[in-house]
């Protein structure tokens, strides 16, 4: 519930004075998800995989990892999505590690990596920040995460 | 540069002593509408300049970077239990990048238009393009990150963000005599295929046993996924899956009760 935090601290005059932030004096108090916008959203793709097979064409370094304790957009959810792609298995599934444990699971395919974060909710790093950390150095290196 | 050195932050309060450099402020992105897009960047604690640019973006659609991202998930900081402070968070991704929180598009957290419309009339194209008008004047105040890889990161909604951002980029740069050096993205329980996201939703609802066969095959029985909207049978269905067989739970953290 640490946005409850963020609520309070983002709303500080001194907060917002440090982070030269609300100079127009928004009309609304600052808040972590804007419900307004939320309810007005309009256009919205019904499937963004197009957009992956554009990248993926344009070699693009493409991660994509998932929590596997969220049940608002689970891992299941994007294996279905992920697999219309139909991509070629490069590095076979295997388990990797974070420090002697079990991190998640992961496949490399031609193209795109996907990866589980084992015990990790919606906002991974937040859950497993070590294991987030050890994904993203991993992302950013170009390198397969560790087998050990 | 001015407009850098007017951005940068010199203490936040209660912030513990930190080596990296901060800025934020906004970055107009439509004069006309006097749209605005705030960001707040830390730079990597270690050698910056040879660190690439990561951009970090929140979904919701309407939810911040700085409210999640920044303050609960990869930024150096996290906001203590009585608002009063902040600690260094040891396992923050500005140990290997310099990172870009943007709160986009406007209406969300301190981004904000002077016409007040387009609070009722966001969506992905717009996002989009703002976000892409953002990045390009946000470099223009950064010159030192023309060059720089750059990373676009995020989770949830911002599966449709940072691709969509991606794409723009792609086709900024085919036109472009400076294009911007995009390496890659990386996104995490990204809303990504309305049809396989919700088949694969019902799926993990009830391999998790979190909802009932009987509820599990009313879900598929009745509902369309490749529908935007649900049928008033579908989601009295959802209803009664979330309402009576979920129970108290928090579905971001299933294992964990919810915030009140």
């Amino acid at each position: 519930c640490t946005e409850k935090y963020a609520e309070i601290y983002y709303n500080r005059p001194d907060v917002q004075k440090a982070l030269h932030a609300n100079i127009t004096k928004i009309p609304y108090k600052w808040t972590a998800c804007s419900e307004l916008l939320n309810r007005n959203w309009k256009d919205t793709d019904v499937s963004i995989l197009p957009i992956y097979r554009e990248m993926i064409a344009g070699g693009l370094r493409i991660w994509v990892f998932s929590g596997d304790i969220d049940s608002v957009v689970p891992v299941t959810a994007t294996r279905y999505s992920l697999a219309q792609l139909k991509l070629e298995t490069k590095i076979p599934w295997y388990p990797w590690y974070v420090k002697k444990q079990v991190g998640g699971w992961t496949e490399v395919y031609e193209g795109l990596t996907f990866a589980t974060v084992r015990g990790a909710g919606h906002e991974v790093p937040l859950f497993k920040p070590r294991a987030a950390l050890l994904l993203f150095k991993s992302f950013i290196r170009g390198e397969p995460l560790p087998k050990s | 540069n001015e407009e850098e050195e007017a951005d940068r932050i010199l203490q936040l309060p209660g912030q513990p002593k930190v080596s990296f450099q901060q800025y934020s402020g906004y970055v107009t992105v439509n004069h006309v509408a006097g749209r605005a897009l705030f960001y707040w960047l830390t730079e990597a604690d270690h050698n910056p300049l040879s660190k690439p640019l990561v951009i970090w973006l929140n979904g919701g659609p309407g939810c911040s970077s700085v409210a999640y991202g920044a303050s609960e998930e990869i930024g150096p900081f996290r906001i203590n239990k009585t608002a009063s402070g902040l600690y260094y968070n040891k396992f923050s991704w500005n140990t290997v990048a310099n990172l870009l929180f943007l709160e986009t598009p406007a209406g969300v957290g301190f981004s904000y238009s002077n016409q007040s419309s387009d609070l009722f009339n966001s969506g992905d194209r717009r996002t989009a393009k703002d976000s892409l008008e953002f990045l390009l004047r946000w470099l223009d105040r950064f010159p030192r990150y023309k060059q720089r890889e750059v990373y676009i990161t995020g989770e949830s909604y911002a599966g449709h963000y940072v691709p969509q951002l991606a794409k723009e980029i792609m086709m900024y740069n085919k036109h472009s005599k400076y294009p911007i050096n995009l390496k890659g993205i990386m996104v995490g329980n990204a809303v990504t295929d309305n049809y396989y996201d919700n088949l694969g939703t019902v799926t993990y609802w009830w391999s998790h046993a979190m909802i009932s066969d009987k509820t599990y095959r009313q879900l598929i029985n009745t509902c369309d996924f490749t529908h935007q909207k649900e049928s008033n049978e579908c989601d009295s269905v959802y209803s009664y899956a979330m309402d009576q067989e979920f129970g108290n739970i928090d579905q971001y953290n299933i294992y964990a009760p919810p915030c009140n």
